[in-house]
């Protein structure tokens, strides 16, 4: 994995062919799991960066939920590199694995991640066909049972916000619910999107403010000086509702409603300029600033154990 | 495979409540087909939309007939997309073939 190209996009072979190099190469640290199957039955692979023991509380990292985001999956696949390079020297990775696991899931919607390569750039959702409508796919972020069907998701299978005919619909989305409910320990939750340059915590679906709200916003306001301190990008943070908008059957309300603290949401650059279409040229800048933002909550979770 | 020749997308940043509504209005044209990369929120909060190039035209004459003012954030979508392209198999030419 020393000579993959970071700095450049890459198909779903290749990310999955990585990531089995990354777990050759370091099987006493990463392996791969398998927590489900997408609606086309592709695997869904989550990596587990560990240092042993059995059931250790747990750091979640996913992108990549909206297929069309691609500056997410190719950060995740640069966390990944990162977390093998450094889980020895950095101070606030080598203390998390002491006592806590990483999972991170780079191409959490496989099935629209590999529509946008090979037949639509601007897919998505998942590619769930449901009774009824000539429409495909369901968003993965309104599919979660926490509001689900509220205000700020589409009833109408075209839509991009479509919530699917009921919460869970999504295979994609169930593994991971599947995974956190059979886990049970895992402390902290970040999915990653983009673009808008945010850094957001739950509610969506709601305007109560979460009962950890003035925690939540001011381990979100070290982070985004972290992120900023690099290369100066100028992030916003608050809790989605008051942020962007209402949105029902988020990832983070229902991580959130599950006990997962420390649940985050980032939208990654930039503001608009390129949108999706982020150059690849700003995968690395746009990977290493999100790192110093994730540092921040790695140890604040580590630091204020629940 | 889809291509977006022609396609737009447009920046609108409502500035009163009636353009607001009427540029949440737009979500419910199916016809326009058109995409919203960041959907309307708020007053002062930028509404990003990918406009294909059939519905270029009847959009901008309806924005305009509404004083709803916009500006275009991509010029073309498919000369991104063809340099996005262009630049992985550059990459995938420079990388030894994960196999």
């Amino acid at each position: 994995t020393s000579t993959f190209d970071y700095s450049s996009y890459h198909t779903l072979d290749e990310i999955y062919n990585f990531m089995d190099l990354l777990v050759a190469e370091n099987p006493n640290l990463v392996s791969k799991l398998e927590i489900g199957r997408s609606t086309e039955n592709r695997p869904l692979y989550v990596l587990k960066f560990s240092k042993g023991g059995s059931n250790r509380p747990a750091f979640w990292i996913d992108t990549g939920i909206h297929s069309r985001e691609w500056v997410t999956q190719a950060s995740g696949v640069w966390f990944a590199k990162k977390i093998v390079q450094d889980h020895e020297n950095d101070q606030v990775l080598a203390s998390l694995l002491d006592t806590m696991d990483i999972f991170l899931e780079i191409v959490t919607n496989p099935d629209g991640f590999a529509f946008t390569h090979t037949k639509n750039r601007m897919w998505r959702k998942t590619r769930s066909k449901h009774s009824g409508s000539i429409c495909v796919g369901v968003d993965p972020n309104r599919n979660w049972d926490a509001g689900f069907g509220g205000s700020g998701a589409s009833s109408n299978p075209c839509s991009e916000t479509y919530h699917g005919p009921y919460a869970n619909s999504e295979p994609e989305v169930k593994a991971i619910v599947d995974f956190v409910k059979s886990h049970g320990n895992i402390k902290a939750f970040v999915s990653i999107h983009s673009y808008s340059q945010l850094l957001l915590y739950p509610y969506g679906y709601t305007r109560t403010p979460v009962p950890d709200q003035k925690e939540l916003h001011e381990i979100s306001e070290k982070a985004v000086a972290a992120l900023t301190s690099l290369y100066g990008t100028q992030y916003k943070y608050g809790s989605i509702i008051t942020t962007i908008y209402q949105a029902s059957g988020g990832t983070i309300d229902w991580t959130y409603d599950q006990g997962i603290k420390y649940s985050f949401t980032f939208e990654l650059r930039d503001t608009g300029r390129y949108g999706f279409l982020l150059p690849a040229k700003q995968i690395i800048p746009a990977a290493e600033e999100t790192w110093l933002a994730l540092q921040v909550i790695m140890q604040h979770t580590l630091d204020n154990p629940y | 495979t889809e291509t977006f020749v022609g396609h737009q997308v447009l920046r609108i940043i409502p500035t009163s409540d009636e353009e607001l509504q009427k540029v949440q209005e737009l979500q419910d044209l199916e016809d326009l087909q058109l995409d919203f990369w960041l959907e309307p929120r708020g007053l002062g909060l930028p509404v990003d939309v990918r406009v294909p190039f059939p519905s270029l035209q009847p959009l901008k004459v309806h924005l305009e007939a509404n004083g709803i003012s916009y500006s275009i954030m991509i010029e073309d979508v498919q000369e991104l997309l063809e340099q996005e392209q262009t630049e992985m198999l550059r990459s995938s030419r420079r990388g030894l073939p994960l196999s």
